[in-house]
């Protein structure tokens, strides 16, 4: 369960507070994954304490303050993730609609075989591919989005126009891309990052679409799936 | 500012108190007009009285009651009952404190959770001179399980006790529930201050409206 509570001194005016709330909300922890369940009890709060006089004409700058928080606490959220060993950002621009920027995003880091690879720094990147074409199939049906969309992983151009550009070299940069996202007991001088009371992950898995489709844009947040996240859900008892 | 980049240079926390105190330095001081307190307890569930458990109770308290206040809540189709009795509190004129306690979601529980989650605010108000509409409720954790309400109320008096206006840090850990750490954001901007608070480890994938 989510929940998440924002303060604020500023009299910003109750209706705006709600509108950019709705807003923010959509871009960030409405933007993010961790194992895709959603929460009986999921809930985000706003208040302001009516303290210091608010000039409207700020609104932009208010907005870019509130994103900053909540974008900040969701990157908290998924490097707490259960079992999280890497956390991948993916960013998916050259959509129709944000809507199918995000549904993409989301495909991709809430699919299990993705997030697998990514736990076991396996550059199988066919699986990326599938999830974006598994989106569009059940989503917008006969766009053929393989020739016109390119990929990227960690910088690396690893999908263009129908065909991957993989190499050997390239599979080894990928490799050592997710490995320097990954924690693992031997790093940090050999602390457990599974029960660490401090935020691992200094880095992620940074993953580019673009479907050039059209000029919308989305970024989405999410965790790999490793053996701890099934141990740690598995023996989870009342 | 903590960044969290791959192409930046990273702030990297070597350990719980080099991260406890980059929060006290960066960003656990409160905004204006708040006060915060949390208390803890123990209760016997009713569930399942083998197991002894803890609750802790965290409370968020603006100094007066404000009508500067929104919330956005799960669209999952079997909500708890703090979540059906937020939905109301959104038509209210105003909002005077927020109770959140963690360890039980008070979600599709035996004897009615939105009259549990309506007696703890009610208790709450009455500590705190306001009414039980202005008060919203959260809980996270066991689904299922019934809310311990009378020992709840009984560890109100210390919750009010524990209220003060310095840290959000009391209450970025006592909602804590499987969270590893306190989750905490801050940033001063148009002369007054903005600072969140959040936890959650798992079943997250937020879809609120």
């Amino acid at each position: 369960t989510m929940l998440s509570y924002i303060l604020t001194d500023l009299s910003v005016p109750r209706e705006t507070l709600r509108q950019l709330l709705a807003e923010v909300v959509e871009e960030t922890y409405n933007a993010m994954s961790v194992d895709t369940d959603e929460s009986t009890s999921d809930t985000l709060a706003i208040v302001s304490s009516d303290q210091i006089p608010f000039d409207m004409s700020q609104l932009e700058q208010f907005r870019a303050a509130l994103y900053e928080v909540c974008s900040g606490l969701c990157e908290d959220i998924v490097r707490n993730g259960e079992g999280a060993h890497h956390v991948m950002r993916v960013k998916v621009k050259g959509a129709e609609s944000h809507a199918q920027a995000k549904g993409i995003g989301k495909s991709i880091v809430n699919s299990p075989l993705l997030k697998c690879a990514v736990a076991g720094n396996d550059p199988n990147v066919g699986r990326l591919v599938m999830a974006v074409g598994k989106y569009m199939g059940k989503h917008h049906k006969g766009v053929n989005v393989s020739e016109t969309m390119t990929i990227s992983m960690g910088g690396l151009r690893i999908f263009e126009f129908g065909e991957f550009t993989l190499n050997g070299d390239v599979e080894k940069e990928l490799v050592a891309h997710m490995k320097k996202a990954q924690l693992t007991e031997t790093t940090r001088g050999g602390v457990d990052h599974t029960s660490r009371d401090y935020p691992p992950h200094d880095q992620m898995v940074e993953i580019e679409v673009d479907l050039g489709l059209g000029t919308a844009s989305a970024q989405v947040l999410g965790i790999d799936l490793t053996h701890e996240y099934v141990a740690i859900n598995a023996d989870y008892r009342s | 500012r903590r960044s969290f980049s791959s192409k930046k240079p990273a702030f990297v926390f070597n350990s719980a108190a080099e991260y406890y105190k980059y929060l006290n330095e960066h960003h656990s001081r409160l905004p204006w007009g708040f006060s915060v307190g949390s208390t803890t307890f123990k209760f016997v569930p009713q569930e399942a009285p083998h197991l002894p458990s803890k609750m802790t109770l965290t409370l968020i308290k603006p100094h007066k009651p404000t009508l500067l206040f929104g919330a956005v809540f799960t669209q999952n189709a079997c909500p708890g009952a703090p979540i059906k009795v937020g939905r109301k509190r959104l038509s209210e004129d105003t909002l005077g404190a927020i109770i959140v306690n963690n360890k039980i979601s008070n979600v599709c529980a035996n004897g009615g959770g939105v009259s549990d989650a309506q007696e703890v605010c009610d208790a709450v108000a009455h500590h705190l001179d306001l009414r039980g509409s202005q008060i919203l409720p959260s809980s996270t954790g066991v689904i299922g399980w019934r809310l311990p309400v009378d020992p709840i109320i009984n560890a109100l008096p210390s919750l009010v006790e524990s209220l003060q206006d310095e840290s959000i840090l009391p209450a970025a850990s006592g909602i804590m529930t499987t969270d590893l750490y306190p989750k905490i954001r801050s940033v001063d901007v148009c002369g007054g201050r903005i600072v969140g608070i959040a936890k959650g480890a798992g079943m997250i994938e937020p879809n609120m409206a």
